[in-house]
């Protein structure tokens, strides 16, 4: 079956980096550098990227959509709107197969999970994230994370995500949440809870072995002050991310996309 | 006598730290936050701050000024045109003053130097970053660092400072240089190449006091996965930047801003 993220957010934030660590595998190769001399992007671009993975035993195709060139102009008014285009030409060529007389092979194209990608200034969501979040979230599941976390210390992440979770809800933003069931044993409730506690995540991501002082190969960040390690869950909410995103509810992250912001959609379009 | 910085950049990247750091002195408070229903700025504004402190035994008035806002709005167009103004009408009042028939005591209030503060996305400059210099580099001696350095490996930082060295040079921008004299000792050359070979400076500030692992007390931030020293020229190029702004060219800035800058501005502003 499918499964199809989008990443948003500004040039430089970890996103590339961030996907190939999410996925184990090289989606995005070394970014080939532009000379200086070399025409800068004007307009928000959309590509997509596939690629086979297996993931709890489930062999599953993967798309990743990146967005360049999103809030990296002087004048950033209308990026979100090729964006917005994309998701809804996705719902658009779902409902022509859906209208199809033999509907036996439908190819689901739709966006299931949007990452948006929050700079880590430690102050407050920026404008542009406001303005980005308030039109997608209600036509895809919006997953925030806290880019480049390894910038800012314990007490600075605690108070930073208290912040965002306080704009989001001022300005009545749906963001996904991990849902939870009536007859779930403990272990599940717990489970889910844990996850919830850490949203926004505030995610560091590599795709290359380092060294730590012990000795250990782990995935990380090397400093001359020390190692960052992305799988250890002191360090950061990268491995809570992966459990949400890929683990635990990959299939509710569908599902939610398919019986409530599809269907909306669908029907905000015929009666129009 | 007077020394005037001004410190321009993006919320969040480190300005008010780095400030209070340079000069050591709690110039800015820390800052009250806002709730997420207060009114946003939308345009940035000119805030000056005075404070006398006293550098290599010599006492002097600082003011720094800082520009809240630049950069912060999904529309940037002009955020450049409140600060080259402000430049301008320091130059204005200065040519006043020149002008009167008693002319013993004119206070310099121009901008001596400006600090730039460049996201460390790892990638390039950014248009907005282009923009701004292109507009100031005529008007004020330009010093562009790199925020939060922290967050680059020591690979990371290099190939970012060759790369905006490259850009700044494609795009004919002039940012002051440590000036090199004829008949200096080999000291004094050999000190203005170091600091040279560093610029754009990758700084780090911090206003508050760590604890190492070997149990030192030293200005710097503490992470899980160890602590960084502000002042350690391992760690980050503090020491340097402090160097070239307060201990061994803050002349050179204000001579540079009289000879150079504000009479190239003069000559224009007559002829015109
Ligand atoms: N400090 C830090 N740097 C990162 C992290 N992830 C990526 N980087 C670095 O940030 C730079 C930009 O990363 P990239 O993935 O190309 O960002 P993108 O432009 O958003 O795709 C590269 O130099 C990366 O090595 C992170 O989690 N923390
Ligand atoms: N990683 C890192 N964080 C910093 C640094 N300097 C300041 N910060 C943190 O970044 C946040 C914003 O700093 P602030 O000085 O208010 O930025 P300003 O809005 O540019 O004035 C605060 O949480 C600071 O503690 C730095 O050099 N490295």
């Amino acid at each position: 079956f499918q499964f199809t993220v989008m990443v948003v957010g500004e040039s430089g934030l970890g996103k590339s980096t961030l996907v190939n660590t999410l996925f184990n595998t090289p989606l995005y190769p070394a970014k080939e550098v532009l000379p200086p001399s070399a025409e800068r992007a004007s307009t928000v671009a959309i590509e997509s990227i596939g690629a086979d993975i297996e993931e709890n035993g489930v062999r599953l195709h993967l798309n990743v959509v990146d967005t360049p060139g999103f809030g990296d102009f002087v004048n950033n008014d209308d990026s979100w709107r090729p964006i917005v285009e994309n998701i809804e030409s996705r719902f658009d060529s779902y409902l022509e197969q859906e209208n199809r007389v033999n509907r036996q092979k439908i190819m689901d194209n739709r966006v299931h999970a949007c990452l948006y990608f929050i700079q880590p200034t430690g102050h407050s969501l920026k404008q542009l994230d406001i303005e980005f979040m308030r039109r997608l979230h209600t036509k895809v599941n919006l997953i925030p994370v806290i880019a480049k976390a390894d910038t800012l210390t314990d007490e600075e992440i605690a108070d930073f995500k208290a912040r965002i979770l306080a704009d989001i809800a001022h300005n009545k933003i749906h963001i996904f949440q991990a849902p939870t069931y009536e007859n779930e044993d403990e272990e599940a409730i717990a489970e889910a809870e844990e996850i919830a506690s850490k949203i926004p995540f505030a995610v560091v991501g590599s795709d290359q072995v380092v060294r730590t002082a012990d000795g250990r190969d782990v995935r990380g960040r090397s400093y001359p002050w020390g190692v960052i390690e992305v799988d250890n869950e002191e360090h950061c909410d990268f491995v809570k991310l992966r459990q949400m995103l890929i683990r635990t509810y990959m299939e509710e992250l569908r599902e939610h996309t398919n019986n409530v912001l599809y269907e909306n959609w669908r029907t905000q379009k015929l009666l129009s």
